[in-house]
């Protein structure tokens, strides 16, 4: 069983909180402030009102003890710099700190920072490349040229047949690994499998034929 | 071609602005200080410095004619539902807004959102999910019981085999869609194709299965 601390209770921070006591493992959650620490008491295995920028809190906290560091502090970047940096020199295993922006991220991990996360960022980028589609649900980019997405249907050109009758592999060069109907999932479909109004497809392939697919859809 | 308003450009505003410049779209930037709006001058379509709580700012930025509206007020509650009240009412087509909590969130949808988003609470869950499981890369969630995930194979027991030997359909009742060894992706691979130290598997099926193999992997 590991061992989390979290330095610092913005909505990330309290997030992280939740989300591991919610699965029953042990968290430390520790804050400058009073409110955010209070709001933890009844969730969090352990709490403390500390500024994690002083050496001595960390080593009171036992930081070496921990499997995880995550520091959510966002908008203060020294604090997070001197957190990150210390958490790791007193021997934290692994430090995880949120960064606000690009150069705040690479100042985290030069001070040691084992991972740096863009909670904003990322969200951004992601939001829009679901705006800018519109039949694309979500998303995940297996390398940089392919991704996996899930595509929902409503093109009544492309309802009431099956897949060898839709013939995507040739005209999109993309695998379609799974038809949600409803709520029933059908994973690696036989090709006599239909595909009806609203089904979402599950498609593996390159980014641009992805798109291609999106933009074909009406 | 569709046009976007941000209004609001703390990091997850800015980087909706900046990620829809790339894809050379036509998109305004607005917020209420200064900076955010000269740092955006340069990436942004038009910005403004405005107060966007002032349905007369709005009605002057003619918020109707905009497909899409993204506010990226955060810190301020009030100003994130006034201003997402408002572009809505006055016309808007689609807004989306971002929420610090919950009930910030059900509210939006109250005054109109149709949208509502959570990057740092959204990340929290997600990190902490890849901090709990020991191999899993990326994961995808298809419905609430099936996952697509990206595990990576660390386990000698695993490696050195094809995808008959090893079994996974059987053993942990998974689909593997793809192989990723070094920078090439196998997509639908070959029952006879082979597993290395370091490959990527992308999986799919139930959620607790995903998780067992997780387990299972050294
Ligand atoms: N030196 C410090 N020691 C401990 N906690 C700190 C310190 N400095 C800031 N914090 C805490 O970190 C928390 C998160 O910081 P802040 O809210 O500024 O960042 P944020 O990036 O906007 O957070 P989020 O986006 O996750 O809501 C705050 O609750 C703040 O009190
Ligand atoms: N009434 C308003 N009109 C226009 N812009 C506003 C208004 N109120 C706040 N803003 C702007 O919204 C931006 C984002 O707000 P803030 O930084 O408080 O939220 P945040 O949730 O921490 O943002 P992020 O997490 O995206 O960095 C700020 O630049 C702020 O100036």
């Amino acid at each position: 069983k590991k061992s989390f601390a979290v330095l610092g209770l913005g909505r990330f921070g309290q997030s992280v909180v939740e989300t591991l006591a919610e699965t029953h493992q042990d968290v430390l959650a520790v804050d400058v402030q009073e409110q955010p620490v209070n709001e933890m008491t009844e969730i969090a295995t352990q709490t403390l009102v500390a500024d994690t920028r002083d050496e001595e809190v960390l080593r009171e906290l036992n930081i070496d003890t921990f499997d995880y560091v995550i520091v959510g502090i966002g908008n203060n970047m020294e604090a997070s710099i001197l957190t990150t940096m210390l958490a790791k020199e007193l021997g934290a295993e692994k430090v995880i700190a949120k960064a606000e922006t690009s150069d705040h991220g690479r100042v985290l991990k030069r001070v040691g920072a084992d991972q740096v996360i863009f909670p904003e960022r990322d969200m951004g980028h992601s939001i829009v490349r679901k705006l800018l589609s519109n039949h694309i649900l979500n998303f995940i980019d297996l390398s940089d040229k392919y991704t996996l997405a899930e595509v929902v249907i409503t093109d009544p050109t492309f309802v009431n047949q099956n897949l060898i009758q839709l013939n995507l592999r040739k005209r999109f060069d993309l695998t379609i690994i799974a038809i949600q109907h409803d709520q029933k999932i059908n994973i690696s479909p036989q090709p006599t499998d239909m595909v009806m109004l609203h089904d979402v497809l599950t498609v593996v392939g390159p980014i641009e034929h992805v798109e291609a697919l999106d933009e074909a859809l009406k």
